[in-house]
């Protein structure tokens, strides 16, 4: 099964 | 003071179309070369990147940088008061808490003006770095909205899989499995009919289709959609918009399949 990322976990807050 | 001048008023119409199902409200930030838009949905999964530029408009003038919040929904019953033939302006003072939208009828026979007001938003803004994707692909956007709604049918999740002979699109759920798949055009009469893809290396991601069916309500602003995928991060669905700029789609992808 899989899970939904985040965009978080993918690109820095600015 | 702002002022942005559309004669294809129309255009912002189906943006605002695009946005509304993702997003409850946004910041239109101002400058002298355009208006930029960015904005997550709720549940940080997508983000909406709208750029509009100075150039695509037959009037425009920024004295000014301004963050204008706008409730997208009062935005859109707004602009569902203007035909789709209307010359649309955006007008604010400097420093106002409310945004002008004025419709002019082609032969300028009827002239509405609808004031909002604007809300302060405190919206997080993620850093996009430039990429360079292993796989851009091309098709048309109609096709692409044609197959999310087919292939939603069968689950809550869509594959999409890039190999140097063409794209895949696949589900697979309680009733079944569906698979799509979508050759490299040759030659085609209409560039804007081809299914092109420039690969570096083959990509197989997955996600989820509630967000790429919020993604094609972008269809009527342009004939073409460009996908752009690397491994392991979040997809770009892209749709130009006319002269004007476009609107960019990142979605965050399920893992651990």
């Amino acid at each position: 099964c899989s899970r939904q990322s985040s965009l978080s976990d993918f690109f820095q807050l600015e | 003071m702002f002022e942005a001048r559309l004669v294809q008023g129309a255009l912002l119409k189906k943006v605002m179309e695009a946005i509304k199902e993702l997003l409850n409200e946004a910041s239109f930030d101002c400058a002298h070369s355009g208006i930029l838009l960015q904005a997550m949905d709720n549940s940080h999964v997508s983000l909406v990147s709208l750029n509009l530029r100075r150039e695509g408009f037959d009037k425009y003038r920024c004295d000014r940088n301004l963050v204008m919040g706008m409730n997208l929904s009062s935005m859109s019953k707004i602009l569902k008061c203007a035909s789709n033939d209307d010359i649309i302006t955006m007008k604010a003072q400097d420093n106002a808490d409310t945004v002008t939208f004025v419709f002019e009828s082609p032969k300028q026979e009827k002239i509405s003006d609808y004031e909002m007001k604007l809300t302060n938003l405190d919206q997080d803004h993620l850093g996009i770095p430039e990429t360079e994707y292993s796989c851009v692909i091309k098709l048309p956007s109609a096709e692409f909205a044609r197959i999310c709604r087919d292939l939603s049918q069968f689950g809550e999740s869509i594959v999409i899989s890039c190999t140097k002979e063409g794209v895949k699109f696949s589900a697979a759920g309680d009733i079944g499995t569906a698979n799509i798949k979508l050759a490299q055009t040759a030659t085609v009469d209409k560039e804007e009919d081809a299914v092109m893809v420039d690969m570096q290396e083959p990509v197989t991601l997955t996600f989820a289709c509630k967000y790429l069916n919020m993604f094609t309500k972008a269809t009527p602003l342009s004939p073409q959609v460009c996908l752009s995928m690397s491994p392991d991060v979040p997809l770009v669905v892209e749709y130009k918009i006319e002269d004007i700029g476009h609107i960019r789609y990142y979605l965050a992808p399920r893992i651990g399949d």
